[in-house]
């Protein structure tokens, strides 16, 4: 397999991260798969044709709350 | 749900609030007077009333934090998180920290205090975030044009679900 640059884990681990911090509860497994990425397009009014990693990042590092988005 | 939703808000509507601690980059008394004019944003469609306190028994705690705090949810130093607080069916419900690491302002430049404490004061009566870009609980900053600020028709719904509208005193 090819192995990626080291930017693009750089990137994908922060986005793991603010997954799971503000999306999932810690119990669940620090993995980004593909429908979960599909459940945040929406919080940041993207969409699939449009979605590029580095935009997705900049959202990303968007100030923010740090109160989760989970809807309880 | 409707039972979550009842759970999580304050069972009076007279709330105390205690500013512990301030950041560096705002005088005191502004920064008391910012969380004042916040706490009327919601009082003012609400029958919630706000008295500031000094006693450590204060409803609603409101302090400046760096990094690592105590709670587990550390900040992350200038921007990334603004600030947090706690629903008030939670452990440490009406705590509300924000980062100290953040330039805090009155103004566009920095991140506007006004603007934070209403979007935290918002969770720590019970409020969620929100998906609608209009609304003060949506997650992310926005700076918004303090002359014309007012709350989203979705904020006013969602707090008056909780503690209903506010009683005017004129008459029709």
């Amino acid at each position: 397999f090819p192995v990626p640059p080291a930017t693009d884990l750089k990137g994908l681990d922060f986005a793991k991260d603010y997954f799971h911090q503000f999306f999932l509860t810690k119990k669940e497994p620090s993995l980004l798969i593909q429908g979960e990425k599909i459940q945040l397009l929406p919080q940041f009014h993207l969409n699939e044709a449009n979605l590029r990693e580095e935009q997705m990042l900049t959202v990303l590092h968007q100030p923010r709350c740090g109160v989760t988005d989970v809807d309880h | 749900d409707s039972a979550y939703a009842a759970s999580s808000k304050w069972n009076k509507h007279t709330l105390t609030y205690r500013i512990i601690n301030y950041p560096n980059d705002l005088k005191q008394s502004t920064v008391k007077n910012i969380i004042h004019d916040a706490v009327s944003i919601w009082s003012n469609v609400t029958p919630l009333i706000f008295q500031q306190v000094e006693s450590e028994d204060a409803d609603i705690k409101i302090s400046f934090w760096e990094l690592a705090h105590g709670d587990g949810c550390p900040f992350d130093g200038p921007g990334g998180v603004l600030g947090h607080a706690f629903l008030p069916n939670s452990g440490a419900a009406g705590t509300i920290h924000f980062d100290k690491g953040e330039h805090w302002s009155t103004s566009y430049r920095g991140f506007n205090l006004f603007l934070v404490a209403i979007h935290e004061l918002g969770h720590s009566l019970g409020l969620q975030h929100s998906r609608n870009w209009n609304s003060i609980m949506y997650p992310r900053y926005m700076y918004r044009d303090l002359r014309t600020f007012h709350l989203g028709v979705d904020d006013i719904q969602r707090i008056q679900q909780l503690y209903g509208e506010r009683c005017s005193s004129k008459k029709p």
